[in-house]
This record gives structure tokens, C-alpha cells and sequence, in this order.
């Protein structure tokens, strides 16, 4: 008896995904920031964000096709965050990580926050 | 999977969606 493990699978499913947001094939939600409008799927969000955890396990909530955010939530640092989520890449950018981290506090993307912080902390001279 | 045998496969898992038909 063997198990194979294929270490590949979860970068190749997540690349997949991505192409499918990218061609807006099964994308289910438009998230709306500020005037900006941002097409996902509601389950990947789900999974990486608790604050669309919470919207989306809400009976009344779930079937909703657009979701407004905060209109103080920055539009590239929500973009920034919605690339990582697809890509497991997060881009750092000096001018943005502020930005970057506040609107990972409000998506409650807890270990992306405290990364942020350590980032920070370590280039602060 | 105690003790069953593991083998890593490094390939490529599954097909590739491409980034237009």
C-alpha cells in the first residue's frame, strides 16, 4: 500500500482558480470598493478571509451577487490582498504597505497582518 | 497514513486551464 503525494496539486489547483477568475468563468460575487469592482469567487474568499467567512455563511447574506466594503477600504490594497489570495504572492510596496495591512484588519486576514507588522518592524530603520 | 509508504510526486498534478480557449 503507497500513497502518492503530489506536492505540486494545491499551486497547481490555486493557478487554475486564478485562470478562472481571470476569464470571470464561475465567478459568483462582484465585491465593490470605493468605485472599484473586483469579480471573485464567493469560496475562495471564503477561505481566505474571515470576514467573508462570516457574509457568506449567513443564510440571509449568502446569496448575494454584490458586496459593498467599507468605503475607507483602500481599492489597491484590497486588489493587492485579492492577488494574494489567488496567487499566494503578496506585493509589498512601500507606499501601499499602510494600506495593505488596514484593509487586512478588516478582512480579518489575521496571519497576513501580523506579517505586515513583522515587515514593518524590520525594515523601520 | 501511518505507516503507509509515501511517494512524492514533484510533476504537475493536473491539467492547465489556459488563459484563453
Amino acid at each position: 500500500d503507497s500513497c502518492i503525494q503530489f506536492t505540486r496539486h494545491a499551486s497547481d489547483v490555486l493557478l487554475n482558480l486564478n485562470r478562472l477568475r481571470s476569464r470571470d468563468i464561475l465567478t459568483d460575487v462582484t465585491i465593490l470598493v470605493n468605485r472599484q469592482q473586483f469579480r471573485a469567487h464567493k469560496t475562495v474568499l471564503m477561505a481566505c478571509s474571515g470576514l467573508f467567512y462570516t457574509i457568506f455563511t449567513d443564510s440571509h447574506k449568502c446569496n448575494l451577487n454584490a458586496i459593498s466594503l467599507d468605503p475607507k477600504v483602500d481599492p489597491e490594497g484590497f486588489a493587492i490582498l485579492l492577488e494574494f489570495m489567488y496567487t499566494s504572492r503578496l506585493t509589498l510596496k512601500e507606499s501601499l504597505i499602510m494600506a495593505i495591512m488596514n484593509t487586512a484588519i478588516y478582512l480579518q486576514m489575521d496571519h497576513v497582518v501580523d506579517t505586515c507588522h513583522r515587515f514593518i518592524k524590520s525594515s523601520d530603520p | 497514513y501511518e505507516g503507509v509508504n509515501t511517494i512524492k510526486e514533484l510533476g504537475r498534478s493536473i491539467h492547465e486551464i489556459p488563459r484563453q480557449d
